[in-house]
C-alpha cells in the first residue's frame, strides 16, 4: 500500500545548521546540499538545493553547474557576483545583497565573493543530483589536465603551469587571500 | 524539453522534402578547421541534434572546451589522445612514480593528470554535457572527426541552441567565418550581426574579474591576463610542438625496447 511507501516519504532536511555542512573552511565559510541521495523524493521533483555561508571576503569557487540551472537567493550579507557566458561574455557582474535573486543558466560560469558582512545564500537546483566544474582548486578542471597542455592552450612556462594546477588546495570555498586582507588593512 | 519535442512535432517536422546537406559554417584556426552544419535548417531542427566536423593538423591542440549538449564524435581519419576532465575525479597520470624514503615522501614535481586516452580512426568518443575535452594530434596524418550534438537531449536544459565554452584561446578571435554551400544573404547577414554581437568574447576566464581570479588562484595578475587570452590569436585549434604527454602504452614499448637491447636484440619478432 501507498500508506508505506509514499505516505511516509521523508518530506524535510535541514541544511542551515552549520553541524550538517558538507563542506566547511574554517577561513571561508560552509556549504551544505540537499539532493534525490540525502532527500529520495526530490528524485521525483527533479530539484535540489545548496545553502551556503560565506565569511568576510571569502570566495566561492569560479564553476559552472554542469546539468542544472541555478536560482540564487540571498539570504544575508551582501557580495559580488560575476557570471560568464558562452563566448566569454560577463553577462552579471554586480554586487548582490539581501532578498535578491539571480538566475544563473546551465554552463554558465560563476564565482561568489562575499562582502565585509559575509554572505548567505540559498541556490535551487533544476536537477536532483546537481554538479559543479570547478574551475580553480583542489577539484579543478585545470588540475586535471596535463602541466604541457597548459602551458601550449595559454603559452605560459611550466611554473605558471604549476602555479595555476597546485597554488590553490582548498575545495570549493576559499579563504580571503592576501590581497582581500591587504585591501582591508 | 516535453514542450520543445511537442512543439517540433506541430511545427518544425512538417517537411516536405529532405536534401543532404554540406557544412555551411567554416571556422579556420592555427592548426586547423571546424565546420558546422546550418542549424537553422529545418532538418536539424525538426531531430534536435546539430554536426560539426573537426579537422585537426599535425600537432594540432584542440583546446579544452566543453558544450550544453552530449557530443558524439567519429572518428574519420588520423590518431591521437584526447581526455575528458570529471570533476571530482582524482588525477590518476603521474609524469613518474613517486620516490619514497625511509618514512617520508621524497619532495618531487611530477606532474599529475586525469586519464589521457588515444583514439584512431574508426573509434566512437562520447562526451558528456559540461564535461571538458581536449585532443591533441600527435601523428603525422590529420584527424578528420564528424560529431552529432544532440540538442533535445534531456541533459540540456538550455535551449536548442548549441553553445561551447572554452577554457583557453579565444574563440572570436583569429577565426575567419566562410559560407559555403547553400548560402542566403540573409543568413550571412544574421550570422555577421551574431559575430558582431560576440566579438568582445573571448574564453570564460575572459568574463570574469582579474583580480579575482588572481585571488581564486593564488596567482599573479599577469599570469591570469595569459589565462584570459585577451590577446589570443590562435583560435581554438593551436599549434603545440613536442607537447610530451604520458601514455602508458608507450612506457611499456620502451621498456619492451630496453629488454630487447638487454637481451642482445632475442626480442621474439612477429
Amino acid at each position: 500500500g501507498l500508506e508505506e511507501t509514499i505516505c511516509t516519504l521523508k518530506l524535510r532536511e535541514n541544511i542551515g545548521h552549520p553541524s550538517r555542512s558538507d563542506v566547511y573552511n574554517p577561513r571561508g565559510g560552509r556549504v551544505s546540499t540537499v539532493n534525490s541521495l540525502s532527500l529520495p523524493i526530490l528524485n521525483f521533483l527533479q530539484l535540489s538545493a545548496e545553502r551556503g555561508t560565506l565569511y568576510r571576503n571569502a570566495i566561492v569557487a569560479p564553476h559552472w553547474n554542469m546539468n542544472a540551472h541555478s536560482i540564487i537567493y540571498i539570504i544575508r550579507g551582501s557580495g559580488r557576483i560575476q557570471v560568464v557566458g558562452n563566448a566569454g561574455r560577463s553577462v552579471f557582474d554586480d554586487e548582490v545583497r539581501e532578498n535578491q535573486l539571480l538566475i544563473v543558466p546551465q554552463n554558465f560560469a560563476i564565482v561568489k565573493r562575499a562582502g565585509n558582512e559575509g554572505l548567505e545564500y540559498i541556490a535551487f537546483k533544476t536537477n536532483d543530483n546537481a554538479m559543479v566544474n570547478p574551475l580553480a582548486g583542489r577539484l579543478s578542471a585545470l588540475r586535471a589536465m596535463p602541466e604541457e597542455v597548459l602551458m601550449n592552450s595559454y603559452q605560459i612556462s611550466r611554473q605558471e603551469a604549476r602555479s595555476l594546477k597546485y597554488n590553490r588546495e582548498e575545495l570549493t570555498v576559499f579563504g580571503p587571500g592576501s590581497k582581500s586582507s591587504r585591501r582591508e588593512e | 524539453q516535453q514542450q520543445h519535442r511537442a512543439l517540433r512535432s506541430k511545427t518544425e517536422c512538417q517537411i516536405e522534402r529532405l536534401n543532404a546537406q554540406e557544412p555551411t559554417r567554416r571556422f579556420e584556426s592555427e592548426a586547423g578547421v571546424i565546420e558546422f552544419w546550418d542549424a537553422t535548417h529545418e532538418q536539424f531542427e525538426c531531430a534536435g541534434v546539430q554536426a560539426v566536423r573537426h579537422q585537426i593538423r599535425r600537432n594540432g591542440l584542440l583546446l579544452p572546451y566543453y558544450t550544453n549538449t552530449p557530443m558524439l564524435m567519429y572518428i574519420i581519419q588520423g590518431r591521437g589522445i584526447h581526455s575528458t576532465v570529471i570533476p571530482g575525479c582524482a588525477e590518476t597520470y603521474e609524469t613518474e612514480s613517486g620516490e619514497y624514503r625511509t618514512g617520508e615522501r621524497r619532495r618531487s614535481f611530477n606532474d599529475r593528470h586525469q586519464k589521457l586516452r588515444r583514439f584512431r580512426a574508426g573509434d566512437v568518443l562520447a562526451l558528456p554535457a559540461g564535461v571538458t575535452f581536449w585532443m591533441y594530434n600527435d601523428a603525422e596524418e590529420p584527424i578528420v572527426t564528424v560529431s552529432l550534438l544532440d540538442t533535445s537531449n534531456h541533459a540540456n536544459q538550455l535551449d536548442l541552441t548549441f553553445r561551447s565554452f572554452f577554457l583557453a584561446g579565444n574563440p572570436q578571435r583569429g577565426l575567419q567565418q566562410q559560407f559555403v554551400g547553400r548560402q542566403q544573404e540573409t543568413t550571412m547577414q544574421e550570422r555577421r550581426s551574431e559575430q558582431e554581437k560576440t566579438s568582445k568574447g573571448g574564453n570564460i576566464f575572459n568574463g570574469f574579474d582579474t583580480e579575482i581570479l588572481s585571488e581564486a588562484f593564488n596567482v599573479d595578475v599577469e599570469t591570469i591576463r595569459k589565462l584570459q587570452g585577451q590577446n589570443e590569436e590562435r583560435g581554438v585549434i593551436v599549434r603545440a610542438e613536442e607537447l610530451r604527454l604520458t601514455l602508458p602504452e608507450e612506457s611499456e614499448q620502451e621498456e619492451r625496447r630496453e629488454q630487447q637491447q638487454r637481451e642482445g636484440g632475442r626480442w621474439p619478432l612477429n
